[in-house]
């Protein structure tokens, strides 16, 4: 892998959006890794709508939560995503409005990623930003710099937060994750989230995932 | 004072034995069942507790029996729950008159108080109970609770919810402080957007408890990136 990468450098990372008083962090998360990929594969970033996962995925839970895994069906299943300006994010449970013809990107699959960190990084600088999940244990009061809680307090069998990786790198020798996180620009550094990388840190290695466009 | 027989004698010889505990026990219960319908607050057991001068105030550390009222309203809770009796230890400062809870720790015991007088129930505040409490700990968390509601322009509807959310608020910020020792990184933790919610709002709200309860649909493997 490249010794750093960060994908918000080459246009393949829309802005950070806010999920609201919502558990769609699993729509946010795939929106954000399909962004990424229709950018790589077509040339065009698009911000695509959550909205559209949460009230047309009936197999996940909208705000009560999903799963990528699910999510990425659902859009084969739909037939695409709409645009965030068509079908625009309201932060709860609406009737299903989608529509084919406004579809303005598919997915032709989907895939696991390794759960190797440095083959994940070689991964993410081949093919765009991954979709994980991690365990979000002391996000509610974090601020800045490489988060790296002790294991047994950010165990990796407790995974309750989906995000998008965007970039890798190192500060001062601490080797981080680059997170693009979901809950507005005003939390964190500018809404991202930086995690210690190599260790398995909060489970960030459990749940990578990605569309193939 | 030995805890009479009927929980109402008890309360009243409560009162009478140990005055001084009534005001934090009182705020501490009022804090507990902060949002609860009239019919469905806890009432208070027996309490015991341990005062220390802590800068200008004083901290109570309180251990009390809390009787949680039987529940058979389908609506507030599915299962018909009987009388439950929990033990509670609660830390309150009180300085210049105001009181703040510091820790709440709650759980279902048997009716008898348990007799640990060794425990030393403030571990958390501040992060050793060796280290002094800050000078005019509260009045510095009142202007850094102001600062917080000005910069995220929080309205809380009545003043018992905006001291409700401040007790919160003070809580979280001990809690961010532990985050923060034992955190090997170089993060820095302390004052979000997120500070004046309860782990129990902020889980329910803005996390997704799906993710490690299901599986999800088995995907194929990528295949690995070729070695350059």
């Amino acid at each position: 892998a490249p010794h750093e990468w960060d994908w918000r450098n080459k246009g393949a990372v829309t802005k950070v959006k806010d999920q609201g008083m919502c558990g769609s962090c699993w729509a946010f998360s795939v929106t954000g890794n399909v962004e990424g990929q229709w950018f790589l594969k077509r040339g065009a970033l698009l911000s695509l709508s959550e909205q559209e996962l949460l009230d047309c995925d009936t197999v996940d839970k909208a705000c009560l939560g999903g799963l990528p895994s699910n999510a990425y069906s659902a859009i084969k299943t739909l037939g695409g995503l709409e645009t965030e300006d068509d079908y625009s994010y309201h932060g709860h449970l609406q009737t299903c409005s989608f529509s084919a013809k406004k579809a303005r990107v598919y997915i032709n699959d989907s895939v696991e990623l390794t759960q190797n960190e440095l083959k994940l990084a070689a991964w993410l600088a081949e093919n765009g930003p991954i979709s994980v999940a991690i365990n979000a244990f002391g996000m509610q009061f974090y601020r800045r710099g490489i988060s790296h809680p002790l294991r047994p307090l950010c165990s990796p069998w407790f995974i309750d937060h989906a995000v998008l990786l965007v970039g890798y790198g190192n500060r001062s020798d601490t080797p981080f994750w680059a997170i693009k996180n979901s809950w507005g620009s005003d939390w964190g550094e500018e809404g991202y989230y930086y995690l210690h990388r190599g260790s398995g840190a909060c489970g960030v290695n459990t749940m990578a995932s990605s569309a193939v466009v | 004072a030995p805890a009479p027989s009927s929980p109402a004698a008890r309360n009243e010889a409560w009162v009478s034995a140990f005055p001084e505990l009534l005001g934090p026990a009182r705020y501490a219960l009022e804090m507990y069942n902060h949002g609860r319908a009239a019919g469905t607050r806890a009432a208070l057991g027996s309490v015991r507790g341990r005062v220390r001068r802590a800068g200008r105030g004083m901290v109570y550390s309180l251990k009390a029996t809390l009787e949680e009222p039987p529940c058979n309203d389908p609506t507030v809770c599915q299962l018909p729950v009987a009388k439950k009796t929990l033990l509670c230890s609660f830390e309150v400062l009180n300085e210049l008159g105001k009181h703040v809870l510091l820790r709440r720790n709650c759980r279902p015991v048997e009716t008898k108080v348990t007799d640990d007088r060794n425990e030393t129930l403030s571990s958390v505040l501040p992060l050793s109970n060796k280290a002094p409490l800050p000078q005019d700990f509260s009045v510095r968390m009142v202007s850094i609770f102001k600062e917080f509601v000005t910069k995220y322009n929080r309205t809380y509807e009545t003043k018992e919810e905006a001291q409700w959310r401040m007790s919160v608020f003070a809580s979280n910020v001990i809690r961010a402080q532990k985050i923060q020792a034992l955190d090997r990184g170089t993060a820095q933790y302390g004052v979000t957007k997120f500070s004046d919610l309860t782990e129990e709002e902020f889980r329910t709200f803005y996390l997704n408890p799906l993710l490690k309860e299901k599986p999800g649909r088995k995907m194929r493997l990528a295949k690995a990136v070729p070695d350059p």
